[in-house]
């Protein structure tokens, strides 16, 4: 099933997104004006998960370039509800990564 | 029979309620709605920060399809001449009303709320809205300073009010003459609070002692967590009494004990809120419409109280796009009312508090982008159709598919059934 939200019997997925300026917090990484962002974090939201990954943004014609990964995120709900423990970088998310897109 | 819609709506409220399990927090109207309604506990913002979310959610499409990704563009003229939800209903006889903050106000909106378009009559703004970020909240010093934590004592405000208070007022007042003129509507209600500052009527401070609010559970910056994905909270570092503490950039932190204030604000906050929530329930009851009026309450996005050394919201994490959705349906999600029944009697919350449970739980990922068609279904006009993949051309259309499919499984509902 390939819609947004799946089967009936499949997990629905909620998407969010916010842009960013730069790579580092700067004055204006809360709230940047369109011309000024660079970077946009896609996430993917199910119950058991949420993956994000913050990739470059051409604002002139508001295309995302996903070949151009800047960072990435994953928690799991069951064992970090908080998601205080990123482990993008200990597994691999190819899965992740193919869904988002 | 056509149902009305009442849409509440609230600024920068996370699932801080008693119907989505916190302990604390004193929400008894909200409970009471949600003990008549289907609480979804997993709903979530395409994007947390005001005006992408509500437009989003207005519309039917995701950011990337209104292109609003801050405040400095209106859709219409930017994106594409999308139809929006209470114009839907208008084209379908509704009377439609905005009450407060329901479009965030300025070029995104067209500095009209999207009037005519959306609305039936001019939207009513508080008369004290614009006082909104003025040195309104008294120092130790005794001075007038504009604060993040900033309990007042309403007579004293300029107005003698406070803008959600008026919403409320305005909105009862509607009630009283689409029920005389026998008219079904769509009654969208924008509450401001708990946006920042955090100003309410500084009595609800006694339902929270200072004592009995901790830290958020992990109020440290993540170690693995990417620098692009912080939020260094620039709008509240701007308030006079966080500019006091000197506090460094990006990452902090605020004081603990000034943490806490913070906590303790947005709860009392939450608590002020709940009480015009309930004002305006009991006045649905008082004109004999509650059998008949469909009630939504959501938010725009949450807010960060702190979780991961960060506050406010303007990111991706949970604390900052998940919001409290829930839907009220008479008939569907309660049996029908009969008339002169009472269903939502006013809930002092400084009064005994009851435990209510939610009348149906789902916990289906759900996003705000739905709530359009989710709408439509419920009201029983026909649904938007699904966008295509490119749809700036096309002026109805939804990227988020109706989520009233969910609403007979709901989880607790199955996991009743399955322990007998």
């Amino acid at each position: 099933c390939d819609d947004t939200y799946g089967c009936f019997n499949e997990e629905p997925v909620a998407f969010s997104q916010y842009p960013r300026p730069a790579d580092t917090p700067q004055w204006n990484s809360d709230k940047p004006k369109l011309k000024d962002i660079r970077i946009m974090g896609y996430s993917m939201r199910t119950i058991d998960y949420r993956y994000t990954v913050w990739v470059r943004f051409y604002p002139n014609n508001f295309s995302a370039n996903f070949e151009d990964v800047h960072a990435g995120e994953l928690y799991m709900v069951e064992t970090d509800p908080n998601q205080d423990y990123n482990i993008y970088n200990n597994t691999s998310h190819g899965f992740f990564f193919k869904k988002i897109l | 029979d056509d149902m009305n819609v009442l849409f509440i709506v609230v600024d920068d409220l996370r699932p801080v309620l008693g119907c989505y399990g916190d302990k604390l927090v004193k929400s008894p109207n909200i409970d009471q709605l949600a003990s008549q309604s289907i609480v979804f506990s997993n709903a979530y913002a395409q994007q947390a920060v005001c005006a992408p979310s509500r437009v989003s959610f207005l519309t039917g499409r995701r950011p990337d399809t209104t292109r609003l990704y801050d405040f400095y563009s209106y859709w219409r003229v930017h994106a594409g001449n999308y139809s929006t939800m209470p114009q839907y209903f208008k084209e379908n006889g509704y009377v439609t009303l905005s009450v407060g903050k329901v479009f965030h106000p300025g070029v995104s909106s067209n500095y009209s709320d999207d009037y005519p378009y959306s609305w039936s009559t001019p939207p009513f703004h508080p008369s004290t809205e614009k006082y909104e970020n003025d040195k309104t909240c008294r120092g130790k010093d005794g001075k007038l300073y504009a604060n993040l934590v900033c309990p007042v004592d309403v007579t004293e405000m300029p107005g003698g009010t406070l803008p959600d208070i008026q919403s409320t007022e305005e909105a009862i007042r509607l009630l009283n003459v689409m029920k005389a003129n026998k008219q079904k509507f769509f009654l969208a209600v924008g509450y401001h609070k708990p946006h920042i500052p955090l100003r309410y009527p500084q009595e609800f401070l006694k339902l929270y002692p200072l004592d009995n609010i901790t830290l958020a559970p992990d109020p440290w910056v993540p170690e693995k967590l990417p620098s692009v994905a912080y939020n260094p909270w620039m709008d509240i570092r701007q308030r006079d009494d966080v500019k006091a503490l000197n506090v460094s950039f990006p990452y902090g932190p605020l004081p603990d004990d000034f943490q806490r204030q913070i906590r303790q604000s947005y709860y009392a906050a939450i608590s002020y809120l709940d009480t015009q929530v309930g004002l305006l329930l009991n006045a649905l009851d008082d004109v004999g419409l509650s059998g008949r009026t469909i009630v939504v309450f959501t938010a725009d996005h949450g807010w960060s109280l702190g979780e991961h050394g960060e506050w406010a919201k303007y990111s991706n994490f949970d604390v900052a796009t998940r919001v409290p959705l829930m839907f009220y349906v008479p008939g569907v999600t309660t049996s029908s009312v009969s008339q002169g029944e009472r269903v939502f009697p006013y809930r002092d919350p400084f009064g005994h508090i009851l435990s209510l449970v939610p009348k149906g739980r789902s916990k289906k990922a759900v996003e705000l982008v739905s709530l359009f068609s989710t709408l439509a279904e419920l009201a029983g006009l026909q649904v938007p159709p699904t966008c295509p993949q490119t749809s700036f051309h096309v002026a109805r259309c939804t990227e988020g598919a109706s989520i009233v499919r969910y609403f007979n499984a709901s989880e607790e509902k199955v996991e009743e059934e399955k322990n007998g």
